[in-house]
């Protein structure tokens, strides 16, 4: 699951 | 970050830096559909609201920010400063058609059930039909000058390169998101009659005219 608070793409 | 996250990264910058010089120089923005830069700015401003919360790195940062304020300076320049030029005759797609069932949609289908989680996720999805008006307005006029062509051709790749990154990513890093890859996935191949017409005709020296 990807992390829902840090989001590094655009 | 891969060379083709950046590839996607700069696809967009180009897309939005032809689109404003295009408004600018010609003092117009004919052809261009507002509701498509209206929806555009919705996505950028519910999308990057962690800009307050959160910090990723200056790049993020630097790219979040001109993003939103490049998004709001054309929807100025169209609804504003060149409306005269504005063609809202033919601009008559119905964006609520859009709006309301991606917010239905994130508010089903999201990784979680916050507020800021669901603004995101519902910028994904209308990020994803986003260009219909502009499509439908080039449908409608059954052309669109070159300037608007090459805008149009470095947006839609630009997800189609985001297509690729992910496949990377997915391989090299064992990450992967399924609402963007799906969300994504239907961006590009929205794109893909455009495309289609873009190698054909625009790279060749024709104006982008529709068969009638």
């Amino acid at each position: 699951k990807p992390d829902v608070q840090s989001k590094d793409e655009l | 970050m891969n060379v083709f996250r950046l590839l996607g990264d700069l696809s967009h910058l180009l897309a939005i830096i032809v689109l404003l010089l295009k408004i600018w120089k010609t003092r117009s923005c004919a052809g261009i559909s507002g509701k498509s830069q209206i929806l555009f700015a919705i996505v950028y401003i519910t999308r990057y609201l962690d800009l307050i919360t959160t910090y990723i790195s200056a790049y993020n940062m630097f790219m979040k920010i001109i993003f939103i304020a490049t998004s709001i300076a054309i929807v100025y320049l169209m609804y504003v400063k060149f409306k005269a030029t504005y063609d809202h005759n033919h601009d008559t797609f119905r964006i609520e058609f859009l709006l309301l069932p991606t917010l239905v949609l994130a508010l089903l289908i999201n990784h979680e059930f916050t507020i800021v989680e669901i603004l995101w996720t519902f910028s994904i999805y209308l990020e994803s039909v986003a260009i219909l008006p502009q499509l439908f307005l080039v449908s409608k006029t059954g052309e669109a000058e070159s300037i608007t062509s090459h805008y149009l051709f470095a947006l839609g790749s630009y997800r189609g390169l985001y297509l690729l990154n992910w496949i990377y990513r997915y391989y090299g890093e064992n990450y992967y998101d399924l609402i963007v890859i799906v969300a994504g996935i239907v961006q590009t191949v929205l794109y893909c009659d455009f495309f289609y017409l873009y190698i054909t005709k625009v790279l060749k020296g024709k104006k982008l005219q529709l068969p009638a």
